[in-house]
């Protein structure tokens, strides 16, 4: 465990608090998109798979339970919760799944480092990640007058994955045996694809306004 | 391609 994968995982839990005290404080889950949540539980379960079958430390349990657990929980409150449900924009949550859990699918079975299920599952997890936030995304550009706490817990997730490269960097040169091709290219694909999120939300922070995306 | 070894990450 190094400082920038510490302060990677941190800042993954504090974006989830984040979506958790929103949904909480304003009983209202407007901007957010279920669709990339749901993608999220997917990745989430298909990875952490391996919690049944390898220890690795207390710490990776913990944090594993507890990324499955909230991911659960606001997909729940999104659907299920009496007013909660009411404020998702359903009609603005339009981006199709299916075009990207196919191809993420499709890859996972064509490039993997092993053939067995759990690795292919693994994999298929890691693919997902890097484009699940498009969903999101998509709904922030048509959604007028994104709240602190939305445009926060998107910018947190960018953070998150921005510090993972660091994490890398740093392993690549402390550790000789670590390589990790398909994390790597998939990790910067999906740290992209928050860039140009990253310029209008400093550009709305530094011009004092609210964001918004064009 | 890598080592599962690497897996420690979330």
């Amino acid at each position: 465990m190094n400082i920038f994968r510490l302060a990677a995982d941190m800042t993954h839990l504090i974006s989830i608090l984040v979506l958790l005290l929103k949904i909480h404080a304003t009983r209202s889950c407007r901007g957010i998109s279920l669709k990339t949540q749901d993608l999220y539980a997917l990745v989430f379960l298909f990875r952490y798979l391996d919690l049944f079958t390898r220890y690795i430390s207390l710490y990776n349990t913990v944090m594993k339970l507890v990324f499955l657990g909230t991911s659960f929980s606001i997909i729940y409150f999104m659907r299920f919760h009496r007013v909660v449900r009411n404020t998702y924009d359903k009609e603005q949550d339009t981006f199709r799944s299916i075009f990207i859990v196919v191809p993420c699918a499709v890859l996972a079975l064509l490039i993997n480092q092993e053939r067995s299920v759990l690795e292919i599952l693994w994999t298929f997890s890691i693919y997902l990640e890097a484009v699940a936030i498009l969903p999101q995304l998509v709904l922030l550009q048509r959604t007028q007058n994104i709240d602190n706490l939305t445009g926060n817990y998107v910018f947190l997730l960018g953070t998150y994955r921005g510090l993972y490269i660091l994490n890398w960097i740093y392993r690549y040169l402390t550790e000789p045996h670590y390589r990790q091709w398909i994390v790597w290219l998939s990790g910067v694909l999906q740290t992209g694809l928050y860039v140009d999120f990253f310029y209008y939300y400093f550009l709305a922070w530094r011009n004092n306004q609210k964001l918004s995306l064009p | 391609l890598g080592t599962t070894a690497s897996k420690d990450e979330l």
